[in-house]
């Protein structure tokens, strides 16, 4: 039993990896739902984890594996406002997960049943991963940059020094290259404007396909800031941190690449 | 296109 207090915001989760991966087990048990699934080519790797604390109520008494077809989940969340509350439920025997929206002034309910699948899906392990660099900058910044260059090139090289980073593509019609300070560069309103904040070990270049970056930056709209790690030899993980309702930190979405060879 | 890891091949070595 897990009841979420906006549906709209599983809905985003689940909008943000429909397109790269088809079919995935979500694991559930006492802390919360992990999901893990890589896309078609093997290219990239998508987690999730959903802590209990994203959830109002959350009780799952034994390890379940739910296996889901994306496209179905996505549609049936789709049926729902995304200020509606929603109660997922499985039965016994688990071969269905139903879904429960009620409106935000509980004039409206309705409910839906999703078909699981049986799905022999391989449990990969990720390691613990000491990357050169850390990148923390606004979503809006990174997904403004990765659209701009993709009209432009097809891959973006990375490039992380003490000092800024710089992201750069070359494509049939010339080039286009973006640059971003480290740390703090003004105020806006009050606020802080952040251009890029570094945490760096060792200077980093890498090239990435920005097909696959675009489809990461569809989590955008989960978080504001999106943090990018790199390191030499290993892909690179994008990170999209989930907060509840409570601005509280409840899980995580994670993107894994692996870098181009440059020829 | 060619990539620098073969992330199945990856992730199941740890």
């Amino acid at each position: 039993n897990a009841l979420i207090k906006q549906a709209g915001l599983l809905k985003k989760i689940i909008d943000a990896i429909k397109d790269l991966i088809d079919e995935a087990t979500l694991d559930c048990d006492n802390d919360g739902i992990y999901l893990q699934a890589m896309d078609s080519s093997h290219v990239s790797l998508v987690t999730f984890y959903l802590k209990k604390n994203l959830f109002e109520k959350y009780s799952c008494n034994r390890n379940l594996s739910l296996g889901i077809n994306m496209t179905s989940i996505a549609k049936i969340l789709k049926c729902g406002m995304s200020d509606d509350t929603l109660l997922l439920e499985t039965n016994n025997p688990i071969d269905i997960l139903s879904f429960k929206f009620e409106s935000r002034r509980g004039h409206k309910l309705s409910q839906f049943q999703l078909r699981l699948m049986n799905l022999e899906m391989e449990r990969l392990s990720i390691p613990d991963t000491e990357y050169s660099c850390i990148i923390e900058m606004m979503c809006s910044e990174f997904s403004k940059v990765c659209h701009d260059l993709a009209t432009i090139g097809d891959s973006m090289t990375i490039t992380c020094t003490k000092k800024n980073v710089t992201f750069d593509t070359t494509g049939d019609l010339g080039t286009g290259i973006v640059s971003l300070k480290q740390g703090v560069v003004g105020s806006e309103n009050d606020e802080n404007v952040y251009a890029a904040s570094i945490k760096i070990v060792k200077p980093v270049s890498l090239s990435f396909s920005l097909r696959y970056l675009i489809y990461f930056t569809k989590a955008s709209s989960l978080s504001n800031k999106v943090i990018l790690h790199m390191g030499e030899e290993v892909p690179l993980m994008v990170e999209y941190k989930i907060f509840n309702t409570y601005e509280e930190e409840a899980g995580y979405l994670r993107y894994f690449l692996a870098p181009k060879v440059n020829e | 296109d060619k990539y620098q890891n073969d992330l199945l091949e990856y992730f199941r070595t740890g």
